[in-house]
C-alpha cells in the first residue's frame, strides 16, 4: 500500500455540525448550505445517509471552529424553513484523513484506517469517502495517538 | 464557477448497502470493511453520520451491483458480531459527481448543485463530499434529468 497511500491529513480546528431530523425532501440541502454560503461560510465535509422513516435524515458538516457560532445563528434562523428537530455544535473533533490515489481499486486501504484506529480504542464517529481520501472525524484527544499509528500503518514512518 | 468545477461523473450501475444500527464502539468499521476486503470487494463511497444516541449508528456504502449479492451474504455472517438491525440493498441509485478542484474555498459549488437537483424536484438521498469531489445519491430513474441539469447549472454544456 506505500505507493497507494502517500500521506495521512488532520486539522483538528473544524468543528462540527449535526442537523438532526431535517426533512428529507428536494430542496432542503440546497436551503441549508445556500444559507451558510451567502454568509460566506466555507464547509468542509458533508455527510448525509440514508433516511430511516422516508420523512427526515440528519446532515453533519464541518467549518472551521471560528465559524461555528455564526453558523448555528444563520441555522436558527433558518429551522422554521428547513425543520430540524437539533442542532449540535462539537468543537472537540478533528478530521484525519487518509490520502491516496485509485483507492476504490485498494479495498484494503479504508480497512487500514479502520483497523488501525479500532486497535487504539478510537472510536469513528463520521466517514466520507472518495477514490482519493477516506476521512473520519474522531474525538480530538485522540489525535496525535491517532495520526502516529496511522503513519505506521501505512509505512510512512521513516522520512 | 467554471474554472472550479471540471465535470459531471456519474455511475448507475452502484448498488447502495445500508447497515442499521451498527455499534458505535472501535473496531465495528474495520471488521465490517475487513471482511468485504477479505471476499474482494471493491467498496466506492462510505458513509457514517454521528449516531444519534451513543450506542448505535447507521453505515451506507456503494458497490458495484454485481456484487451486491455476494456482500449481502458476507454481512449476514457478521451480524452476530457487529449486530446491525437490518441490511438494506438498494440496487436503483446512481451515483452523481461534481468534480473539480479547491471547492472547499468555493461554498457556492455544493450549493449550486443542491439547488438544481432540488429544482428538477430530485431528491438527494446520500450525501458525501471532498474537496475535489461532491457526491450524492439519488433514485436511479432520474439520472438523466439530474446529469443534464447539472451540465447546464456549471455552464459545461458547449464542447
Ligand atoms: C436532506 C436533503 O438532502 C434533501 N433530501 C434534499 O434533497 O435536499
Ligand atoms: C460505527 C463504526 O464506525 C464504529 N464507530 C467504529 O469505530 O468502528
Amino acid at each position: 500500500e506505500h505507493e497507494t497511500v502517500t500521506g495521512i491529513a488532520y486539522s483538528p480546528d473544524e468543528a462540527k455540525i449535526t442537523l438532526r431530523r431535517v426533512g428529507d425532501k428536494p430542496g432542503v440541502a440546497a436551503n441549508i448550505f445556500g444559507s451558510l454560503a451567502k454568509a460566506s461560510i466555507n464547509v468542509d465535509m458533508i455527510v448525509q445517509n440514508v433516511s430511516e422513516d422516508g420523512n427526515a435524515t440528519d446532515i453533519t458538516f464541518t467549518i472551521s471552529q471560528t465559524d461555528s457560532a455564526r453558523t448555528s445563528e444563520v441555522l436558527h434562523n433558518l429551522r422554521n424553513e428547513i425543520g430540524f428537530s437539533d442542532l449540535i455544535a462539537d468543537q472537540n473533533v478533528t478530521k484525519i484523513s487518509v490520502i491516496g490515489v485509485g483507492m476504490r481499486s485498494q479495498p484494503g486501504v479504508a480497512t487500514t484506517m479502520f483497523r488501525t484506529l479500532g486497535e487504539k480504542g478510537i472510536n469513528i464517529e463520521v466517514i466520507s469517502t472518495s477514490e482519493i481520501k477516506v476521512s473520519v472525524l474522531i474525538r480530538s484527544e485522540y489525535t496525535e495517538l491517532a495520526v502516529r499509528a496511522l503513519h505506521t500503518a501505512y509505512g510512512l514512518d521513516s522520512s
